[in-house]
Formats: structure tokens, C-alpha cells, sequence
């Protein structure tokens, strides 16, 4: 099954 | 002072109905460029960007830049209040410990005020680069909404696979599985029925149903929607707002563990 990513792993927090 | 009207609450209404199942608050950054929203869910899966512009309001003063930090959830049933032909103005002063939606009947016979206490908000917000997308593909929105909602009940995720002859979204799950394949309109009468993909590499990636039956709430904002895509990286979802700005949904995609 897939797993769902977190936003953050892909933008960080300016 | 910061006061915004707009002839019609429609648009405004419409855009609580998009946000709301996403977000339970967010904050309202107001300048003199206009009004933007950068909100992620509870779960951090998916964020929501929301600009609407100054120059589309009917009337726009914002005399100082204001962060205000609006309930959801209260700004949505308050717009419920509103008649779709009501003219709205949002007023707040400066400093402001309150918010004020007034509505008005075209007839003007009707005013009806009502007052939201504004929320204090730690501020996250997440830096997202200009990005070339591999393929991107405009369709219906009550397409796309019709496709994510069908999906749905073959299993939690839809895949979409995006090549140079056309766009396929599937979903599988115990009792079975399903696919629609969308093909690249050659000739169509009315721009807003078209399918249309701009492919630089193709490009296959998964996302969960919950979030993409949440953006399509957007439906009734604009006829088209955009969908920016490249491998590994998170889904553009946009809709137009008139000629006021637009609602962007990104959303992370889920990977094989």
C-alpha cells in the first residue's frame, strides 16, 4: 500500500 | 482601516465552501495588493493558497497590513447568512480584536451585520517555489469532480497517469478496480469543455481521494481546473476566481513504501 507523504518534506517553512 | 466589498457574496460564499473541509482556521493577510490565505490541514497533507486581489473588489481600503486569523468554521456559517445577490463588505479596524461581514440587498432594504471575534494564530507558513511542471492539464471541473468522486468508491487513492495521448485516473481496492481514460479534445465549441495537456515528460503519481474530493468543493468557482504535476513533488490543484484571483490546492503525493 502506498504511503501518504507530508507536505513538509517538500517545502519548508519559511 | 481595512474594508473590502464585493457586489455579490456569491464568490465569497463559494469560497468558504472550498475551504472549509480543509481548513477550521486560517489567517486573512490583508494588504493593499489584496486579500491571500496560506493554510495546510490538520494532517500537514495538503495546503490550501487562496489570493484574491485587490483591483477585483468593488470597493478595497486596507491602510495597514493586517494578519487576522478567522474561525473557519464561523466565517462559513455567517456567509450562509448572505443571499447570493447581497452585496458584501468586510470591515475591520486597525489592531483589530473583531472582524465585520455586512450584507446588503440589491434593494438596499435589507442590512444585516454580523461580528466575528478574530483568533491569535501561530503563523506557519511554507515556502513553495516557482515550479515548471511536466505535464499539465486543464479539464471540466465538474469533469474532474465527477472522475474523484466515481474513483472513490474502488478504493482510498487515485492514481493519475498523464502521457502525450491523454490523462488516465484509476483506483483499486478489494472489490475491484476502475479507470477513465480522458483523451485531448481535438475540436470543441465552448473553451470551458476542453481537455486540454501540455506534457514535457509523462509522469504517474498517487494521491489520496479525501483530499482531492475536499479540493473539488471548488467546483462552482470556475468551469476549468488546473492540474500541475511532476514526479515526486506535491499536485497543483487551481481554480480561477473570476477575474479576482484564484484557489490553489497542493497536495502530496503517496509513495510505494
Amino acid at each position: 500500500t502506498p504511503v501518504q507523504n507530508d507536505l513538509e518534506e517538500f517545502y519548508t517553512l519559511a | 482601516m481595512f474594508e473590502a466589498r464585493l457586489a455579490q457574496s456569491a464568490i465569497l460564499k463559494k469560497v468558504l465552501e472550498a475551504v472549509k473541509d480543509l481548513l477550521s482556521e486560517a489567517t486573512f493577510e490583508c494588504s493593499d495588493s489584496g486579500i491571500m490565505v496560506q493554510a495546510m490541514d490538520n494532517a500537514h497533507v495538503s495546503l490550501v493558497s487562496l489570493n484574491l486581489r485587490s483591483d477585483g473588489f468593488d470597493k478595497f481600503r486596507c491602510d495597514r497590513n493586517l494578519s487576522m486569523g478567522m474561525n473557519i468554521t464561523t466565517m462559513t456559517k455567517i456567509l450562509r447568512c448572505a443571499s447570493s445577490e447581497d452585496t458584501v463588505t468586510l470591515r475591520a479596524w486597525d489592531n483589530p480584536d473583531n472582524i465585520i461581514f455586512i450584507f446588503e440587498s440589491p434593494s438596499k432594504e435589507k442590512l444585516a451585520e454580523y461580528e466575528m471575534k478574530l483568533i491569535n494564530m501561530d503563523q506557519e507558513h511554507l515556502g513553495i517555489p516557482e515550479t515548471m511542471y511536466s505535464c499539465v492539464v486543464k479539464m471540466p471541473s465538474a469533469e474532474f469532480a465527477r472522475i474523484c468522486k466515481d474513483l472513490s468508491q474502488f478504493g482510498e487513492a487515485i492514481t493519475i497517469a498523464c502521457s502525450k495521448e491523454g490523462v488516465k485516473f484509476s483506483a483499486a481496492g478489494d472489490y475491484g478496480n476502475a479507470n477513465i481514460k480522458l483523451a485531448q479534445t481535438a475540436e470543441v465549441d465552448k473553451e470551458e469543455e476542453a481537455v486540454c495537456i501540455d506534457m514535457q515528460e509523462p509522469v504517474k503519481l498517487t494521491f489520496a481521494c479525501r483530499y482531492l474530493n475536499s479540493f473539488v468543493k471548488a467546483t462552482p468557482l470556475c468551469a476549468q481546473v488546473k492540474l500541475s504535476m511532476s514526479a515526486d513533488v506535491p499536485l497543483v490543484c487551481e481554480y480561477s476566481i473570476g477575474e479576482i484571483g484564484h484557489i490553489r490546492y497542493y497536495l502530496a503525493p503517496k509513495i510505494d513504501d
